[in-house]
């Protein structure tokens, strides 16, 4: 037996905004610690995993592993019929081929569920490798937001430069060249305004911004993200999900041709 | 050159 029961749907539909633009279907690994996913997008250039630990739902009980393969599709439609108040638990049995997702409204008034066929997907974990970042840069999440969605605008690419002083956003194409740098705040009144560099050497990476963009769908997650970057190793661009968890996206880098 | 993630991690 499985159940998952959060107070608020709308952090599960914020998960979902995050993760549907990347992935059409993905397994939900549930076991005592909590619900895991990971999975490659289609085309195997980025890879995203959530974390959602069994302390931080409101009541979880996972008597067996238990893998979920689930359309996302699906599960958005079902989400939409939920409001964002409304408590929402997650059911299944033991080898079970369906799941269930209620919905119920703060004053139980109104009690609604929906039982969703399962699927079952090829699973491709990946080990991703501990790795030592040159470069580990805290900012608004809003921020990173508005600097991918702008310079995707003038290229396909956008190149991040960090250094001690800040973190550089670049982007060229026909129309020309754009520059976003970001200094390290000093002192701010506001822990999630803040621009944090962690830097052990400089570092200068290529990303493709659609990949970027599609992150940034996390954004009602949280107020600060963190890049973690490396030479010629993926980014990740990391959300925490307060009292719950965090997604991770990890993003390969763009090479020289 | 866009590389694959699958050049980094590999699978399990």
């Amino acid at each position: 037996m499985f159940e998952a029961r959060l107070g608020q749907a709308t952090i599960l539909k914020k998960i979902l905004d995050a993760i549907k633009d990347l992935l059409n279907e993905a397994t939900f690994d549930c076991s005592d610690s909590g619900i895991q996913l990971q999975a490659m997008d289609n085309s195997h250039v980025s890879l995203v995993s959530l974390t959602l630990r069994s302390d931080g739902f409101d009541k979880f009980r996972c008597d067996r592993n238990l893998s979920m393969g689930m359309n996302l599709g699906s599960m958005a439609k079902i989400l939409k019929c939920a409001n964002n108040e409304d408590n929402v638990t997650m059911k299944a049995q033991d080898n079970a081929d369906t799941v269930t997702i209620m919905f119920e409204s703060a004053n139980q008034e109104k009690v609604s569920d929906y039982e969703m066929k399962l699927m079952n997907l090829d699973q491709e974990h990946l080990g991703i490798p501990e790795t030592d970042f040159s470069c580990v840069v805290r900012m608004p999440a809003m921020e990173f937001a508005r600097i991918c969605r702008d310079l995707a605008q003038f290229s396909e690419s956008v190149v991040i430069c960090c250094t001690k002083e800040g973190v550089k956003f670049s982007a060229s194409g026909d129309v020309g060249t754009a520059n976003i740098k970001l200094a390290q705040t000093g002192s701010v009144d506001k822990e999630e305004e803040a621009v944090i560099i962690e830097m052990q050497e400089p570092v200068t990476l290529t990303f493709a911004c659609r990949y970027l963009n599609a992150f940034t769908k996390a954004t009602p997650l949280s107020t600060q993200v963190q890049l973690s970057m490396c030479a010629d190793v993926p980014l990740v661009v990391e959300y925490a999900i307060k009292d719950l968890g965090h997604i991770r996206y990890y993003l390969a880098p763009k090479i020289e041709d | 050159m866009q590389k694959s993630i699958t050049s980094f991690f590999k699978r399990k």
